[in-house]
């Protein structure tokens, strides 16, 4: 399973 | 960061700056939505959380804190202001609001990257703020009479809006691994909502006339 991206947009 | 993200973070930003200025000038917060405040503060201080856990930028960490902090002086002016919260035009923001709370949230709970509470609250703020400008907009149609500030927020509001979609489409051609479809689905509900307004917003522009929604 992929690691979550992290989030990078607000 | 590409330019229609930060285009997009910018008129964000200026819708928000204009909302205070407009209370802040006309100490009245007539025509605004205390309810499409209330889940703005919500959605901001959901997906926010990760303040305390993950480090992007100076500038995301910024804005991040900003908007955080202008959502809830909004909020507050609007409801403990003495002589805001008097403007506020409680008999027509009728909206419950707490139906979209809820139901983002069970959403939220089904859909998601990952089950933790983190994850869970990022995607319950996506999909809310998906649906928070609806109090307004019912609002602004059904106030009719509406002063230039709160159209120039809306409009503002809905470009920044326009400008993150520009943004994913970039990001989808240039990066090879990206896919935030519940961030791209849910944002381009979120725009749709806006089309109808846009369409007024433009005639008027071009008649060089005083926005009217229709009843």
């Amino acid at each position: 399973e992929p690691e979550t991206e992290a989030h990078d947009e607000l | 960061m590409n330019i229609f993200r930060f285009a997009g973070d910018m008129t964000h930003l200026i819708s928000i700056l204009v909302l205070l200025l407009k209370i802040y000038a006309t100490k009245s917060c007539s025509g605004i939505s205390l309810k499409t405040q209330e889940l703005y503060a919500i959605v901001f201080v959901a997906r926010y959380l990760d303040l305390f856990t993950d480090f992007i930028s100076v500038y995301n960490t910024v804005m991040k804190l900003v908007f955080i902090g202008c959502s809830l002086a909004i909020v507050w002016c609007m409801r403990l202001h003495r002589v805001v919260r008097r403007t506020y035009n409680k008999d027509v923001d009728t909206f419950r609001h707490y139906f979209l709370v809820l139901g983002c949230f069970l959403l939220a709970l089904f859909v998601h990257e990952k089950f933790t509470f983190q994850e869970v609250l990022w995607a319950f703020s996506i999909y809310l703020e998906a649906v928070a400008i609806l109090p307004q907009l019912v609002l602004l149609q059904r106030s009719g009479n509406v002063d230039n500030l709160t159209v120039q927020y809306v409009f503002f509001l809905g470009a920044y809006r326009a400008f993150y979609i520009l943004n994913w489409i970039y990001r989808y051609l240039t990066e090879p691994h990206f896919g935030r479809w519940i961030a791209s689905v849910a944002g381009l509900v979120q725009t749709a909502l806006y089309a109808d307004f846009f369409y007024y917003y433009f005639i008027s522009w071009k008649n060089n006339a005083k926005l009217q929604l229709p009843a």
